[in-house]
């Protein structure tokens, strides 16, 4: 143990293992999260080379390594809480992705919360047994955030109860999904919807993108990796062109919105429902921001410990970098911004499972304000830990630039957050708009809940200080 | 109808207080802007794009508060009065320096007073000192093992410089002792010259 390092912790003032328990929500899910940490830790099989020192198709052979791995151990391991997989998964993958990220993340909890139920059973069962491997094609060459401007149609076809999916210009072709290049089979695709001659709006439906046995593209697909992006080296992002595809009725994700087998539209009970797997992702990436600010942190800090540089007294030893005020100034307020994350991100968390609860028996009175919360907090912790994850790369002096310090790598993997699952400013402005959609309700008289029960009182009080 | 804010710099509660009514002071901001931008050109969308600036403002001012809000609520739930004593303080840096980095929204809105920032500026300071002797047992709360967090700098037992040294010899560039771009492209050069 260097000396400076065991020094600190012997002076500290409180027991860090009791503040563990509160950031993990309990001591048993402490123990349990360490017990699940263990198993990958001691396991020989995820002992991989350091991927710094590979090339990018290096580095994804690896990762489709690992994630197999990953996948056949979590079932001998019989883990199926799905708080106890994230746990073993991150414990695996450190602070990289991995091609099947999307798979787990977004095309799994799509099926689960979009399906009708005897449909689900059929495409759940697949896609757990990865026979399905799948992704969610949302964004497009020219479309991000603004989903009402995706371009892809799926067209149906009442003469023999199909869809017929295109992309009908280049913008439409579908870039950036996770694990579409080379790796899955299936993709969510969000199109618009055209029945009986008339548009109804983004819909999401599950098409086939390659055979099942031999993986070969199908036909009237093409399909492809993107390229080299910043950081992502284990994720084959893709694109995808359309070209007169056809699906069954059944394909359409029918849990809300339906297409009748004559063709008849029937309406979800909310536009927004399309989009629930997207806030599921916003409210995760609150969760990550915790995760990647806290450890960029551990490193700048520890590391701010053992280094020693120039004289704060003329004459008198090194000092640790930690001692100067400068030094602090620039990690304190990240290590607390890293606890005060913990804290929403657990709110998030909590808030996100109650109300889609809510939601799934009919009540959707608290939508807007999931959508509205998840929104800002992911656009205002991933702007935070984005610019944070950077700041302490460079209190680390000239070795923050090495990958060996393990920040960039934190930077490159993070710092997407900030544009993937809506832009932030684009965020901010969805926020705004709740803001003030209840600003202009409690005008006219009707009080708002939740988090912006704050405005209640804005027709009343006067704001202006107060001598200290 | 005068409210109260910020009479003790030290209160949780009353930063809170500070940051929620700075975040209503946006938000009604950002209304009000909205508004008059739609009485001038009567188009909705317009007015809105040209108050994008305010309603971006107000909504990091209400994200701020949340997280203001529940990080102070954190607080009633730790019972070990040392670790509550810790994170009450990084709970106040937070909330301070929150408000040193955003003086012109506070003082515009009138929430607090030029004096109270100088006051504050120098609490911020104050506290970095009370965190420093706790930094490390605090990053090590966070409970990462050297595997997850994939540093050299930021191992646990702190032995930075001869592992960095180690890691350095796994590189590629290290597998000869000579590169064979030296006998390709330097060493012709060095000939010709």
């Amino acid at each position: 143990m260097n000396p400076d390092l065991r020094r600190e912790r012997e002076r500290a003032s409180f027991n860090p293992e009791f503040l563990t328990y509160i950031v993990d929500r309990g001591a048993e899910r402490t123990r349990r999260r360490r017990e699940i940490e263990s198993l990958v830790l001691n396991d020989p099989d995820f002992q991989h080379e350091d991927v710094n020192f590979l090339s990018r198709s290096e580095r994804y052979e690896l990762a489709v390594k690992k994630s197999s791995q990953m996948v056949m151990k979590i079932r001998e391991h019989g883990i199926s809480d799905p708080e106890e997989i994230y746990w073993f998964k991150r414990t695996c993958l450190g602070c990289l992705v991995e091609p099947i990220s999307v798979h787990y993340g977004m095309f799994l909890t799509t099926l689960q919360n979009q399906c009708i139920d005897i449909e689900r059973d059929k495409w759940l069962n697949l896609a757990k047994r990865f026979q399905l491997i799948g992704t969610y094609a949302q964004t497009e060459l020219g479309h991000g955030t603004h989903l009402r401007g995706l371009e892809t149609t799926s067209t149906y076809d009442p003469s023999t109860q199909e869809f017929i999916l295109n992309s009908p210009t280049v913008t439409s072709i579908k870039w950036w999904p996770g694990g579409l290049g080379k790796t899955a089979n299936h993709a969510v695709v969000l199109a618009q919807l055209y029945t009986q001659g008339q548009c109804k709006g983004l819909h999401a439906f599950i098409v086939p993108v390659r055979h099942l046995s031999t993986h070969e593209p199908l036909s009237g697909v093409i399909v492809g990796d993107i390229g080299p992006k910043f950081g992502f080296d284990e994720i084959d992002n893709g694109f995808l062109k359309l070209d007169n595809v056809r699906i069954p009725r059944e394909n359409m994700l029918m849990k809300y919105a339906k297409v009748e087998a004559d063709g008849t539209y029937v309406k979800p009970l909310s536009d927004k429902l399309t989009y629930g797997t997207m806030v599921f992702i916003r409210s995760h990436i609150v969760v990550e921001s915790a995760r990647f600010l806290s450890k960029a942190c551990t490193i700048a800090i520890r590391y701010s410990a053992v280094r020693h540089q120039s004289e704060l007294k003329p004459g008198e030893p090194e000092p640790q970098i930690l001692d100067y005020q400068t030094q602090q100034y620039k990690l304190f307020p990240l290590l607390a911004t890293a606890y005060a994350f913990h804290f929403v991100a657990a709110y998030m968390t909590e808030t996100y499972h109650r109300i889609t609860g809510d939601i799934n028996q009919g009540n959707l009175s608290e939508l807007p304000e999931l959508h509205a919360l998840s929104a800002g907090l992911k656009a205002f912790t991933s702007w935070t830990t984005s610019s944070g994850i950077e700041e302490c790369r460079m209190a680390c002096g000239g070795h923050g630039y090495s990958y060996c310090s393990g920040i960039p790598n934190l930077y490159v993997t993070f710092t997407p957050a900030c544009t993937y699952e809506g832009e932030n400013t684009v965020m901010m402005l969805q926020t705004a708009r709740f803001l003030l959609k209840s600003y202009t309700q409690v005008s006219s008289g009707k009080p708002v809940g939740g988090m912006v029960s704050y405005l209640n009182d804005v027709p009343q009080q006067r704001i202006h200080s107060q001598a200290v | 109808a005068a409210r109260p804010t910020v009479t003790d710099i030290n209160d949780l509660n009353s930063l809170v207080e500070v940051y929620k009514l700075r975040a209503a002071w946006l938000v009604v901001t950002a209304a009000k802007n909205v508004q008059a931008e739609l009485n001038r050109r009567k188009d909705k969308d317009d007015a809105w794009n040209r108050s994008s600036v305010d309603l971006v403002r107000a909504s990091e001012a209400h994200c701020h508060y949340v997280v203001v809000k529940l990080f102070t609520a954190k607080l009633s739930e730790i019972s070990d009065a040392a670790v509550n004593r810790v994170v009450g303080n990084l709970c106040l840096f937070y909330a301070l320096h929150g408000i040193t980095k955003n003086t012109g929204d506070f003082l515009q809105a009138n929430l607090l007073t030029s004096p109270q920032i100088s006051q504050m500026q120098q609490r911020v300071k104050d506290l970095l000192a009370v965190i420093r002797p706790d930094a490390v047992a605090l990053v090590d709360a966070f409970d990462y093992s050297d595997a997850q967090l994939g540093s050299v700098l930021g191992r646990y037992d702190g032995n930075v410089y001869e592992n960095m040294f180690e890691w350095a010899k796994k590189s590629p560039l290290n597998k000869t002792q000579v590169h064979e771009s030296f006998h390709k492209y330097l060493k012709p050069l060095q000939a010709k010259l």
